[in-house]
């Protein structure tokens, strides 16, 4: 089973 | 004050067609630097940016930055109207909640005005860090949307896999596999033809194709795509808009749960 992340995981608010 | 011409207009109608499917509403910003816009798609799994730069445009006068919150479905219709040889102006005033897109003929014969309603977008803006990649694939575009329309009728997601063999796309589905290798291949006499691998270490990450075919509606943007790969990083696949900037798609990868 896989599991999609997301974007803001990696990178951070401005 | 806000008065971006661009000869090229069609560039303008491309970079919507490209990104409209992927993002419904986006701020544009507008700076000495450029037309840019940066957005995410609503479950937040992939973020494209996008870069015109000033200097791209014939004319290009923003006073102050400006952002103009738009429905990319709403502007994309307007732009549809532009003829695919018309030069493209973008104007827009502070205050005002509307922007106007005036298309001229090549031979001034026909001038348009459509004007369109503006929205306040709260929007959250990322910073993006600059990141050492382990692999960097270049290929013709053409050629990857192929690979990833020919993967998507096969399987959901795709492990793209770079080692000193070649660039590896394989996916699996109720039907059963495909597996795809492509092979460094440089050719002198049409650089854009080539397949140039540049390794630092091998790297297998896998991604959702849905996603990835998105993405390659930017195809006839540029005739070549970047595809830069880490583990534990959003894949970044760039289509650079010749002489003007950049649209990059990232992906986040998805892992074992």
């Amino acid at each position: 089973k896989q599991k999609q992340q997301t974007i803001s995981r990696f990178f951070s608010h401005d | 004050m806000l008065e971006l011409r661009l000869i090229q207009g069609s560039l303008l109608k491309k970079v919507l067609e490209a990104i409209k499917d992927l993002v419904t509403e986006a701020n544009f910003d507008c700076s000495a630097t450029g037309f840019s816009l940066q957005a995410m798609d609503s479950s937040h799994v992939a973020l494209v940016a996008l870069l015109l730069r000033s200097e791209g445009f014939d004319h290009y006068r923003c006073d102050r930055n400006l952002s103009m919150g738009i429905n990319l479905n709403n502007m994309s219709k307007m732009l549809r109207c532009a003829g695919p040889e018309d030069i493209i102006t973008i104007k827009g005033d502070d205050g005002t909640d509307t922007v106007t897109f005036m298309f001229e003929s090549q031979k001034q014969d026909k001038i348009s005005d459509f004007e369109m309603k503006l929205m306040d977008i709260d929007s959250e803006h990322l910073g993006i860090p600059d990141a050492e990649y382990q692999a960097i694939v270049r290929m013709p575009s053409a050629e990857f949307a192929r690979i990833c329309k020919d993967l998507g009728s096969i399987g959901d997601t795709v492990v793209i896999s770079v080692t000193k063999e070649g660039v590896k796309f394989f996916t699996r589905g109720d039907v059963g596999s495909a597996n795809i290798v492509c092979r460094q291949n440089t050719s002198v006499d049409k650089p854009e033809d080539s397949t140039v691998i540049e390794m630092n270490e091998p790297v297998s990450l896998t991604f959702a194709l849905r996603y990835m075919n998105s993405f390659t509606k930017a195809t006839t943007l540029s005739e070549v795509v970047t595809i830069s790969l880490s583990s534990e990083l959003p894949v970044v696949v760039e289509y650079k808009i010749a002489e003007m900037g950049y649209i990059r798609f990232y992906l986040a990868p998805k892992i074992e749960d």
